[in-house]
């Protein structure tokens, strides 16, 4: 049996609020010791999603076997909307599941809403990633990494991400013109998270599908800062860190023609 | 811009 209650339903909301416009049906695999993950790839094979809630996300986590929950990621988005951001959120589920119980808690009213969801049988590859050395990593504010990446998708379909020791270049090229976002790494030692830090073993230059950071960014309510890992022709990798685990996105570049 | 690149070619199935 599966048991796991979340102090606030706002993490599971924002958490599938982040990945559903990108993978529609994915199985999240349960275990005592790894909590929740899930992998899964978008249609055109050119963004991963792995996420991993630790069992310290949650206020009490228990899973006697491992389970596979297939969910079908719109139902349950439709199924958190029913409740509160700050009310408790308990998933149940039995050991061989057809659906999932989903329980919402007020804390202050004698309130509490259940939800069933009926479970699917998904098939899926998965893919393995190996832990790749990266030529260059950036850790920047979450919200900065978002408005670049939506305000420059008003100029072309296309980002280019270039990464020198000194400085990281957004650069985007259309039909109605161009433009450049240059930031340069700094520490803010009163509020460490606007900090901008560039790790550079050697420079890159990257271009990315517009849309597909703008799946991406849908994050950035997760946390305050984004790490973009970029290694020469090879996926980038996006991290936001939850209070207890990760949310990643794997993403293809672009090459020239 | 460019060609769109898939993660197959990076990724292995397992």
């Amino acid at each position: 049996m599966l048991e796991g209650k979340f102090e606030e339903a706002s993490l599971l909301k924002k958490v599938i609020e982040s990945i559903k416009d990108s993978v529609k049906l994915c199985n999240f695999n349960c275990s005592q010791s790894k909590g929740i993950t899930v992998q899964a790839i978008d249609d055109s094979r050119v963004l991963l999603i792995a996420l991993k809630i630790d069992s310290g996300s949650f206020q009490e986590f228990r899973c006697d076997r491992d389970l596979v929950l297939g969910l079908d990621l719109e139902s349950l988005s439709k199924i958190l909307k029913q409740g509160n951001n700050e009310d408790y959120l308990t998933i149940i589920a039995e050991d061989s599941p057809d659906s999932l119980l989903v329980v919402f808690e007020d804390k202050k009213k004698d309130r509490i809403s259940e939800f069933s969801l009926k479970l699917m049988d998904i098939d899926s590859d998965v893919l393995t990633i190996d832990d790749m050395e990266h030529d260059c990593s950036i850790t920047m504010p979450a919200y900065e990494f978002a408005k670049i990446a939506r305000d420059m998708k008003t100029l072309s379909e296309s980002l280019q991400i270039i990464i020198t020791k000194d400085s990281v270049k957004f650069n985007a090229e259309g039909q109605i013109g161009s433009g450049s976002i240059i930031l340069k790494p700094h520490t803010d030692m009163e509020k460490p998270d606007e900090s901008i830090k560039i790790e550079l073993n050697q420079p890159v230059v990257l271009t990315f599908g517009a849309k597909y950071l703008n799946d991406i960014v849908k994050a950035t309510a997760l946390s305050s800062t984004v790490t973009i890992k970029l290694t020469d022709k090879a996926p980038a990798l996006f991290e936001y860190r939850l209070p207890s685990g990760y949310l990643r996105y794997y993403l293809a570049p672009k090459f020239d023609d | 811009g460019g060609v769109q690149g898939r993660l197959d070619g990076f990724f292995k199935v397992s």
